[in-house]
């Protein structure tokens, strides 16, 4: 993927801080 | 099934900020038993460091990262907007409320509205340029990823451009509203699956609660 084509929240709503499924694993 | 929770309730030792199943789930788009069920993931949560029954940041970080340390922009904005009281922890109204927006049945403008506020990092009402900018690094950081200052630069006027149709150098509400509708797969984060099995995921709330009785 070309980073300059990237939308820059599609970049940061990937991140794992964002990513509450975590919160379910056992 | 909700009744299950007071009747029994020289089982459960109620913690600050303890709500009633009935009226949470009044407010929320969770069943009573889903409540209950998030009751029990609660517990986990809050007393995996620091046994108070409340969610300290410490503990949200291991459960989000197997590592109470590992400091993330992200999970720090998630933590303080469940804060809401902002006293330091997530109390489990709180941590209802707040998950309910995740809920795949909640509705999406409480979807668009929650993921607003949590890039508007300093709370003006605006996501600056500047404050995407430093999301942008975050995630950069976080992911190990090192991109060239003119290309973190490109990455962050064109989304600009693209969002803040106004040209005033900063995103509002109504712009953001307008900008995931046409790329809906920026709020994909907001909502968990997770949540609609939540009584698979942790069933045994009330089953738990009658073995322990017939112990």
């Amino acid at each position: 993927v070309a980073p300059v084509t990237m939308n820059a929240f599609e970049l940061i709503s990937k991140s794992r801080g964002l990513n509450l499924g975590s919160l379910f694993e056992k | 099934m909700g009744c299950y929770l007071s009747t029994n309730s020289k089982k459960v030792r109620k913690t600050q900020g303890y709500e009633e199943p009935t009226v949470l789930a009044s407010e929320t788009p969770f069943t009573v038993s889903e409540v209950e069920a998030l009751y029990e993931l609660y517990m986990k949560l809050s007393n995996s460091i620091i046994e108070d029954g409340l969610i300290h940041k410490e503990e949200f970080q291991l459960a989000l990262f197997r590592n109470e340390n590992e400091k993330n922009l992200f999970a720090d904005r998630i933590f303080d907007l469940f804060d809401v009281k902002r006293n330091g922890v997530i109390e489990f109204g709180e941590f209802v409320r707040s998950l309910g927006v995740f809920h795949p049945n909640a509705p999406l403008e409480d979807k668009i509205a929650f993921a607003f506020r949590l890039y508007d990092l300093r709370q003006t009402g605006y996501i600056e340029r500047e404050e995407l900018k430093e999301m942008v690094l975050a995630l950069l950081h976080e992911s190990d990823l090192v991109l060239s200052d003119d290309m973190i630069e490109s990455i962050v006027d064109k989304t600009f451009k693209d969002a803040d149709t106004k040209d005033d150098g900063r995103i509002d509400q109504d712009e953001w509203k307008a900008f995931v509708s046409q790329h809906p797969s920026l709020i994909k984060n907001m909502t968990l699956p997770y949540l609609k099995d939540i009584t698979l995921v942790f069933p045994s709330f009330i089953a738990r609660t009658e073995v322990e009785d017939s112990e």
